[in-house]
C-alpha cells in the first residue's frame, strides 16, 4: 500500500525508567502503576517485552523529566514488595516518532526509519508502535541529527 | 484529569515473534525489518526494551496469523547475518487495548487495566502504549474473560 508519512514528531521532555527483572506473574504491572497513578505521575510510554526465562522481564516507561525523581522515589519505596533487581533512570533520551497516514502495516515505515537511524550510527534503545506512529527512544545528543535525517529520508524537507 | 475510557478493542488475528538476544547496536533493527518489508509482511506491534547488559536485547513484533510462517522463514534465513540467539513464534495471543479519550497521561488507565487483569490472574506478556491506547498481549484463552472484566471495570457494560 502507499504509505504516506505525514510528519516526524519528537519530545525532549521524556525521561525513561527501566525496572530490571520484575516478576513476570499477574499483579506485578498493577503493583508498579498503582503507586505511580496514586502519586499523580504522568506516564507516556510503557514498554514491556516477553520474559526470556519465564520468570522475570524488564519494564520501561517514560515520564516528564520533572517527574523523574519523584517516580524513582515512589518505586524505590516499593522495591521490597515488587522485588525488581535494579531501577535505571535515564533523562538523556529523546522520543522520536514517525507519523504515518493510512498505515495498515508498520513494516515499510519501520524499515525506512530504522535504516535512516542506522546510517547515522544512532542506536535505537526502545521501540514502540501505535496505529499511526512508530516511536523510538534514542540518546538525546542525536536529536537534531535524527530529525534532519528522517525529514530527508521521507522527503519532508520542503521549504 | 478526568480520564474517559471510550472502549475496549481487541484483535485475535495477531501472532507474536520474539527474537531473543539481538545485537544492540545501530543497524540491527533495520536488518530485521528490511527483509520483512521486502517480503510484504504486515507488522502491527513492534516492542523493544532497553538492553540489560549493554550488548543484546530482545525484540518482539506481531503479524497477522496467516503471515506467521512466512515471517519466521524470512528471519530464520537471516539468522547468520543477524546473530539472534533464538526465535520464538507464538500464535496463542490476543491483543487487548483500552482506548482513552483525552489521556494526557496513561497512568490512570494503565493502573486500572493492569489491576483488572491481575484480579483475574491473567498474566501480561507484552505492554505497549500510544496516544489513545494502552495495549497488552495476553494468552488467547483469556480473551472473553479479559474483555468482560475490562468492560465492567470501566463501566462499559451498559445495554
Ligand atoms: C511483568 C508484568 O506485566 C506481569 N506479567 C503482570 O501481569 O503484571
Ligand atoms: C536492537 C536494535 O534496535 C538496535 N539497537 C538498532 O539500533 O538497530
Amino acid at each position: 500500500e502507499k504509505q504516506i508519512v505525514s510528519g516526524i514528531a519528537y519530545s525532549r521532555d521524556e525521561a525513561k525508567i527501566t525496572l530490571l527483572k520484575v516478576q513476570d506473574r499477574p499483579g506485578v504491572a498493577a503493583a508498579i502503576f498503582g503507586p505511580l497513578a496514586d502519586s499523580a505521575i504522568n506516564v507516556d510510554m510503557i514498554v514491556q517485552n516477553v520474559s526470556d526465562d519465564g520468570r522475570t522481564t524488564d519494564l520501561t516507561f517514560t515520564v516528564p523529566k520533572a517527574d523523574l525523581d519523584r517516580a524513582v522515589k515512589v518505586l524505590e519505596a516499593k522495591r521490597g514488595d515488587l522485588g525488581f533487581q535494579a531501577l535505571k533512570p535515564d533523562s538523556n533520551v529523546v522520543k522520536v516518532s514517525v507519523i504515518g497516514v493510512g498505515m495498515r502495516s508498520h513494516v515499510g515505515v519501520a524499515k525506512q526509519m530504522f535504516q535512516t537511524l542506522a546510517e547515522k550510527s544512532i542506536n535505537i534503545q526502545v521501540i514502540s508502535t501505535s496505529e499511526i506512529k512508530v516511536s523510538v527512544l534514542i540518546a538525546e545528543e542525536y536529536t537534531e541529527l535524527a530529525l534532519r535525517a528522517l525529514h530527508t529520508a521521507y522527503g519532508l524537507d520542503a521549504n
